[in-house]
C-alpha cells in the first residue's frame, strides 16, 4: 500500500548524466559536511539527497534526526553510533562499581578532564549511573539504516578520520514533507547542511523576502525554537541548562561535529577478536542469527564438499 | 466475498468520550489516539487520529510526529501552542482556541500548555500508525543517549546532563507546578 512519492513531470527527462562532486562544505570544529545540490535533476529524478561527513579523532556528530530514512556507508574508520527509537526503554545500563569487569567503558586519558569528572561525581556524594539505548560500534565497509525521523548520533574513537557517505530516501513515502532534505539538529547553532539549497528554491520561486528572513533566523537547533519557559516547564531544568540546550552560550560556533575533551565514557560490550581462517578475516560479533544462517561446508553422499545452509532445528556441525 | 470484508467493516470509533485513554494523569489530562491496530479500516485511508484534554497550565512536552503531518483542531479552551522547524526557528507561538486548527508539518517540533480549566483539541494525522518521538521526560529521545555524549553535545557537565536526562518524570502529560497550582485555586 506505500508507494514510493513519483518526481514530478520531466524531472526525469535527462538527455545527459554527469559525475558530480560534493559542492558545499560546512566545516566544524571537529569534522566536515559535504553535500551534493540536492536541486539538482538527476537528484530530483531519483528522489535522493547525498552528504558526506568527515570525523576528526575524538569528534562527536551531535544527535540530529531527518524527514526520511538514510542509508550511512562508512568508507573509512571506526567508531560508535547510537540511534534513540522513540518508546524504546534504555536497556544498556551502568553496573554498580564493583560489577564493572564484565562492561566496557572508553575513556580517553586525559588527567585533567578525568579529574573534573571524578571532583563532580564525589559532590554528588556517589557516582550516578546512567542508562541508555543501545550503542553500536561501527567499521569501515559498514552500512548503517537509519529510520525516518529516529535522532542519530556517532563519534569516532579512533586515530582514523571517519568517513560516511550518508544517502537520504525523499522520495520514500514516509517522508511526507515536500523533497527537501531536512535535517533537525537537537543541539548547536550551526545551520543545517542543506538549508541553502531550501534558500536557493525559496528564491527561485521569487519570494525573496520570505528567502531573507529565512537566512536572518538560521543556524538553530529544535530547541532553540521554544520559549525558555517552556523547556523549563517540559525538563524541570533551571535556565542555565536551558540555555545550553538552546545553543545560546557564548563558545558554541563549534558547528554540526565537535571535539570532546577527554573522550566519551558510557556502557558498550567488550568488542570481540576478530580470526583469521583460510585467508579470510571472520568476525566474531556477529549476530546469532547470521551464525545460523552462514552456510556450513558438509560432505555430501558422493564424497564432495557441499555448502548447505544451516537451518533452525536441523543438526549441524556448528560451535556453540 | 466484498460484502464480507468492506461492506461489513467496522467504521467508526469513540474517541471523544473514551473511558480508557492511552495517556493519562489525573493532575495534567489524558490522550486517547485511533490507529488502524484499533479501527482497521484506516489501513486504506492511511489516517488517524489523537484526541486530548489538558488541565490548566498542564503540558504536553515538545514532541515530533515521526511519519505523519497532523491538523490539530481545538474543540474547548484555549492552548498556547510553540512549533519549530528544522532550522531552530519559531514558525508558530501563539494561542489555539476553539474553532481553529493548527498544521504540524512532519517532524515539526510542537509542545502545548493549556491556558483554560480543559483545552480539548482533536489532532487528524496523515498516517494510520502516526508516531511521535518526545524531547522531554522519562523514555524521551535525551534520556536514550548516553550521559557523557549529551554532555559533549551541549558543552555541559554530567551533573547538568544527568539532570537533563532525569529530572521531568513525567512521559507525555506535565501537570502544573505547584505554585501554579495554588495561584489558580
Amino acid at each position: 500500500p506505500h508507494q514510493k512519492q513519483q518526481p514530478q513531470q520531466n524531472e526525469c527527462q535527462l538527455e545527459q548524466l554527469n559525475a558530480l562532486e560534493p559542492d558545499n562544505r560546512i566545516e566544524s570544529e571537529g569534522g566536515i559536511i559535504e553535500t551534493w545540490n540536492p536541486n539538482n535533476r538527476q537528484f530530483r529524478c531519483a528522489g535522493v539527497a547525498l552528504s558526506r561527513c568527515t570525523l576528526q579523532r575524538n569528534s562527536l556528530r551531535r544527535p540530529f534526526y531527518s524527514n526520511a530514512p538514510q542509508e550511512i556507508f562508512i568508507q573509512q574508520g571506526s567508531g560508535y553510533f547510537g540511534m534513540v527509537f522513540p518508546g524504546c526503554p534504555e536497556t544498556f545500563e551502568e553496573p554498580q562499581e564493583s560489577e564493572q569487569r564484565e562492561s566496557r567503558r572508553i575513556r580517553e586519558s586525559v588527567q585533567g578532564e578525568s579529574r573534573r569528572i571524578r571532583e563532580s561525581e564525589q559532590g554528588e556524594g556517589r557516582r550516578f549511573r546512567d542508562s541508555h539505548q543501545k550503542v553500536n560500534r561501527f567499521r569501515e565497509g559498514d552500512l548503517i539504516a537509519v529510520p525516518t525521523g529516529t535522532v542519530f548520533w556517532m563519534y569516532n574513537d579512533q586515530d582514523t578520520p571517519v568517513i560516511a557517505v550518508s544517502l537520504i530516501d525523499t522520495g520514500s513515502f514516509q517522508n511526507q514533507l515536500d523533497e527537501m532534505p531536512r535535517r533537525f539538529y537537537l543541539a548547536g547553532n550551526q545551520e543545517q547542511e542543506f538549508l541553502q539549497y531550501q534558500q536557493q528554491q525559496v528564491r527561485g520561486r521569487g519570494e525573496q523576502r520570505r528567502g531573507r528572513e529565512q537566512q536572518e533566523n538560521e543556524g538553530g537547533n529544535i530547541f532553540s525554537g521554544f520559549k525558555r519557559d517552556f523547556l523549563e516547564d517540559a525538563l524541570n531544568v533551571n535556565r542555565h541548562i536551558v540555555d545550553r540546550l538552546q545553543g545560546r552560550n557564548e563558545d558554541e560556533e563549534k558547528g554540526a561535529i565537535v571535539k570532546v575533551r577527554g573522550g566519551l565514557s558510557f556502557v558498550t560490550p567488550p568488542e570481540r577478536q576478530s580470526r583469521h581462517q583460510g585467508g579470510s578475516i571472520i568476525e566474531e560479533d556477529e549476530d546469532e542469527e547470521d551464525e545460523w544462517r552462514r552456510p556450513h561446508h558438509q560432505k555430501s553422499r558422493r564424497g564432495e564438499e557441499e555448502e548447505r545452509p544451516c537451518r533452525r532445528g536441523q543438526k549441524c556441525e556448528r560451535s556453540n | 466475498g466484498l460484502e464480507e470484508t468492506i461492506c461489513t467493516a467496522r467504521l467508526r470509533q469513540n474517541i471523544g468520550s473514551s473511558s480508557s485513554p492511552d495517556i493519562y494523569n489525573p493532575e495534567a489530562g489524558r490522550i486517547k489516539t485511533v490507529t488502524s491496530f484499533d479501527l482497521p479500516a484506516l489501513r486504506w485511508l492511511r489516517l488517524s487520529a489523537e484526541h486530548g484534554t489538558l488541565h490548566r497550565n498542564a503540558m504536553f512536552v515538545p514532541h515530533y510526529n515521526l511519519n505523519a503531518n497532523s491538523a490539530i483542531y481545538a474543540l474547548r479552551g484555549r492552548a498556547r501552542l510553540q512549533v519549530v522547524n528544522c532550522n531552530g526557528n519559531t514558525v508558530f507561538d501563539g494561542e489555539l482556541e476553539a474553532g481553529r486548527v493548527l498544521i504540524v508539518p512532519q517532524n515539526f517540533a510542537v509542545a502545548a500548555k493549556s491556558m483554560s480549566d480543559r483545552f480539548q483539541y482533536v489532532s487528524f494525522k496523515t498516517n494510520d500508525n502516526a508516531a511521535i518521538a518526545r524531547l522531554a521526560g522519562t523514555q524521551s529521545t535525551l534520556s536514550g543517549v548516553p550521559m557523557d555524549v549529551l554532555a559533549a553535545t551541549y558543552n555541559m557537565d554530567r551533573n547538568e546532563a544527568r539532570q537533563l536526562k532525569n529530572n521531568n518524570l513525567y512521559k507525555f502529560l506535565v501537570p502544573p507546578r505547584e505554585s501554579e497550582r495554588r495561584a489558580a485555586a
